[in-house]
């Protein structure tokens, strides 16, 4: 392994990273997941943190750019440089850039799929009915957030089944935000174009109109840098059609079984045995996983190696199966030392059941800034790769439970407390104990009365036993309990109308059975984390309900 | 189509601007060295980092190294 002149390293361990933009090939989330896995390659065998911000100067701020793109490096157009990144140090020092003229993907040109539906792989139907009206579509009706879903079944309105739809698909081929797509072939200058162009342009975007005479309507809308449909197709504009039946076997994505040039293809009917139509897919493209785990190995301090099979060698090699090599692991921790964490790391839970209905009525108000939005990005981390590690049902029973709760009180402190309590939160300076469905409420030390039972605050006594109690909002606190959660205000010590709700509802890809739930290393009103902890492990969600991190409770929390 | 352009320059074009671009060929031993002799030297160097058979030459394999996807960091020097 080579590290840079001066072993040029990053004085802190726990660094961030920023995704400045995205490469309009994959989906926001596969590319965020791809670069997550990317860091934790790194992470599993190191003391080094990653974590993700979404504004200001991060340590390595990662972009896509083609050309000149403003370091004074540029690229080349499609294939020859792929990325390159900067040595550890303030300012671009660290950046990671990615040339979008490649076409990215997770190595196979076949991820664009994966959102078309739900997590469970439940695809979307068309036509379906929403709210009395027939959609052959997605579409963002009935949605604050603006995101396009669809159903999975024929009627939402019966089922309540949905999943969402890459945003890109408005784009897929081409559109613009309100969801007007192309329309082939329109006019333009006199004269007429079946496929996007780049003609009138000088930022060299592609664009369509989205009527049949720019000339005369003036709409339009932009288009993926690729000439075909994203999930391929054949030139008169025929998209591939998933499943289809090719000698008897049916086929859920582009393979090149059949031909000899290994180039892939698809049918653009159901049954190529006999309709014997089919178009070519996009090539598989450069796996930004992988290329990533390379230039995040430069932006750590490491150089390139002179081992063929090791990540830091310079040329790019599609893995199936990745994991780093000796010299990379060798490499790193000369520079870093070795990671306490255990290895593998626990992955989320898989879910086990379809997303809940969408809310389409507005809940209770609650000050906007604290609203609590329908989840807004995949719960579930997406079919990976190479990569991805998962603990056996029998390793986590191992492992003995951490002290964190029940939460013992010093006795010598306050003579008529309980010793053991569920869940304890303090707002504006008061303390709150739960145990065992009564809440003692108001400040502990003066107030000796005996508990009120919870069914005062308007929960029912078959709540059990509380998990936790967050702060969310001036004087607003959410107790969890199994799988649901209410929300208490404080003031007027009850639970607010229309609730409990489902924990799963917003708080997706936690487990449902969390044995304490807290919020650490923050205030209701700043960035802190909600941990969620069950057995060895917590699971830790980010305000904006999303699961940034599955470690260990003893050594990434207690750091025993 | 701008891949494309790389791939039909003359070899030896290619190899001379792959060898200065990942730094086996400083720009000064580029300017004041004969062009063979520092190709020579250089391209040994190349075959060496990447774990190519060393033979000093432009051969086939070398060629498809220097056509192949890859890094933009140089793999020599800063």
């Amino acid at each position: 392994f080579l590290t840079f002149e001066r072993d040029l390293k990053w004085d802190h361990m726990d660094l961030t990273y920023r995704v400045i933009n995205y490469s309009p090939d994959l989906d926001r989330a596969v590319i965020d997941d791809a670069f997550r896995r990317a860091f934790q390659v790194w992470s599993d065998v190191t003391p080094l943190t990653f974590t993700q911000i979404y504004s200001g100067e991060a340590d390595i701020m990662i972009m896509f750019g083609s050309q000149e793109h403003g370091d004074g490096y540029p690229f080349d157009g499609k294939d020859g440089l792929l990325a390159h990144a900067f040595p550890p140090g303030q300012g671009i020092q660290g950046d990671a850039h990615f040339d979008d003229d490649e076409f990215w993907t997770l190595g196979t040109g076949l991820v664009v799929k994966t959102r078309h539906g739900n997590a469970n792989g439940a695809e979307c139907h068309f036509p379906f009915i929403f709210e009395g009206r027939s959609y052959s579509r997605c579409t963002t009706e009935g949605r604050k957030d603006g995101l396009p879903w669809c159903a999975t079944t024929s009627n939402y309105d019966r089922d309540k089944k949905y999943g969402f739809c890459p945003s890109e698909l408005l784009y897929t081929n081409g559109g613009n935000s309100d969801g007007a797509p192309c329309v082939f072939p329109f006019v333009f200058d006199g004269a007429s174009y079946d496929t996007c162009t780049t003609d009138g342009r000088s930022d060299g975007y592609r664009w369509c109109a989205t009527t049949s005479s720019f000339d005369q309507d003036k709409k339009y809308g932009f288009c993926p840098n690729r000439d075909t449909a994203v999930i391929g197709g054949n030139s008169q504009g025929d998209p591939c059609v998933f499943p289809f039946t090719f000698l008897g076997q049916s086929y859920s994505a582009c393979t090149s079984q059949g031909r000899q040039d290994g180039k892939l293809w698809c049918a653009t009917t159901s049954n190529y045995d006999t309709d014997k139509k089919w178009g070519f897919c996009p090539d598989r493209g450069y796996s930004i996983f992988l290329v990533a785990a390379h230039e995040f190995g430069h932006s750590l301090g490491l150089d390139h190696s002179s081992v063929r099979e090791a990540l830091m060698y310079p040329m790019y090699s599609y893995i199936q199966d990745f994991h780093l090599h000796p010299d990379d692991v060798q490499g790193i921790q000369y520079l870093y030392g070795r990671g306490s964490g255990p290895k593998p790391t626990a992955p989320a839970p898989a879910p086990t059941e379809e997303p809940q209905p969408l809310p389409t009525e507005e809940p209770q108000p609650m000050p906007t800034e604290e609203s609590l939005p329908v989840p807004t990005e995949e719960p579930q981390p997406l079919p990976t790769e190479a990569g991805s590690t998962s603990t056996t049902e029998e390793e986590e029973e191992e492992t003995p439970e951490p002290t964190v709760g029940p939460i013992p009180v010093d006795p010598s402190r306050d003579a008529c407390m309980e010793k053991n309590f569920d869940a304890i939160t303090e707002i504006n300076g008061e303390l709150y104990f739960f145990k065992d469905g009564s809440a003692v409420l108001g400040v502990f030390w003066e107030e000796c009365a005996g508990p009120p039972g919870i069914e005062k605050l308007g929960i029912g006594k078959e709540a059990g036993r509380l998990s936790g109690a967050l702060q969310r909002g001036r004087g607003k606190v959410l107790l969890f309990s199994g799988e649901n959660y209410w929300r208490l205000d404080v003031k007027v010590q009850r639970v607010d109308k229309g609730y409990p709700r489902a924990t799963d509802d917003i708080f997706t890809g936690v487990p449902l059975d969390a044995r304490n739930v807290f919020l650490y290393q923050g205030e209701w009103n700043l960035a802190g984390k909600y941990h969620f902890c069950r057995g060895s492990f917590y699971w830790r969600m980010t305000p904006r309900y999303q699961v940034d991190r599955v470690g260990y409770v003893k050594y990434d929390i207690l750091q025993c | 189509f701008p891949g494309d352009l790389i791939s039909t320059l003359p070899d030896l074009q290619l190899a001379e601007r792959y060898l200065q671009r990942f730094g086996y060929i400083t720009e000064a031993e580029a300017k004041i060295g004969g062009r063979h002799m520092s190709l020579g030297k250089a391209l040994l160097k190349m075959q060496k980092q990447l774990g190519l058979e060393e033979t000093g030459e432009l051969d086939a394999a070398t060629l498809e190294a220097m056509r192949a996807p890859r890094c933009g960091v140089p793999d020599v020097g800063t």
